[in-house]
């Protein structure tokens, strides 16, 4: 475990719990893209198949669980919650998310690393991990004014996967064991860039200091 | 068997 690895899940990590937050006290789930939370559940969903047939460290177990946990709780929120569900901007968070669900399944079933069930599901979650943020991008976009909350919940999940870029390359030349991983890391790469022109934004509206608005 | 070191990640 190198420190861009940790910082990566970190701020992963942070990026779920300021989505709850948000949820849970404000009572409002305004702007979060119900959309990309239901890729999100579906990616985790699919990738930790793994968790009760292998061990790899407490870290590990526990963090998929909270992923897993969360991921499904703000699923349960946006849903079933009374309150919570009425604040969803329904009419605005129209992105067709299930013509990415498809597309991502054919790609892994064609290119995958071994052709076995959880191999071809892992590299599903991967592939799907890289386009589910489209939905709420677009969300943002079509919301224009965006609050600190859902800004700094895309900026996190943002600077997660930059932080995972920079933790394979360290991986590549610090792990003599370390194999390249073209699967992973182009969809990372993918993944980073769709946040770049948000990434644009956000970073001069903190400068700035005033509201993040994005442009239509 | 083989390592399998990306499975590692979350």
């Amino acid at each position: 475990m190198n420190i861009f690895r940790l910082a990566g899940d970190m701020t992963h990590l942070m990026s779920v719990l300021v989505l709850l937050l948000k949820i849970h006290t404000i009572k409002s789930c305004a702007g979060i893209s119900l959309k990309t939370q239901e890729l999100y559940a579906l990616v985790f969903a699919a990738r930790y198949l793994d968790i009760f047939t292998h061990y790899y460290s407490l870290y590990n177990t526990v963090m998929k669980l909270i992923f897993l946990g969360s991921s499904f709780s703000i699923l349960w929120y946006m849903k079933r919650h009374k309150v919570v569900r009425r604040s969803y901007d329904k009419d605005q968070d129209t992105f067709r998310h299930h013509f990415l669900v498809l597309p991502c399944l054919v790609l892994a079933l064609l290119i995958n690393e071994k052709f076995t069930f959880k191999e071809v599901m892992w590299t599903f979650s991967i592939y799907l991990e890289a386009v589910a943020i489209l939905p709420q991008l677009v969300l943002l976009q079509r919301t224009r004014n965006v609050d600190n909350l859902t800004g700094q919940y895309v900026f996190l999940l943002g600077a997660y996967r930059g932080l995972y870029i920079i933790n394979w390359i360290y991986r590549y030349f610090a792990e003599p064991t370390y194999s390249t991983h073209w699967i992973t890391w182009i969809s990372g790469l993918l993944q980073t860039l769709l946040y770049a022109d948000f990434f644009y934004y956000y970073i001069n509206s903190v400068k700035n200091n005033v509201r993040l608005q994005l442009p239509a | 068997s083989s390592p399998e070191p990306t499975k590692d990640e979350l």
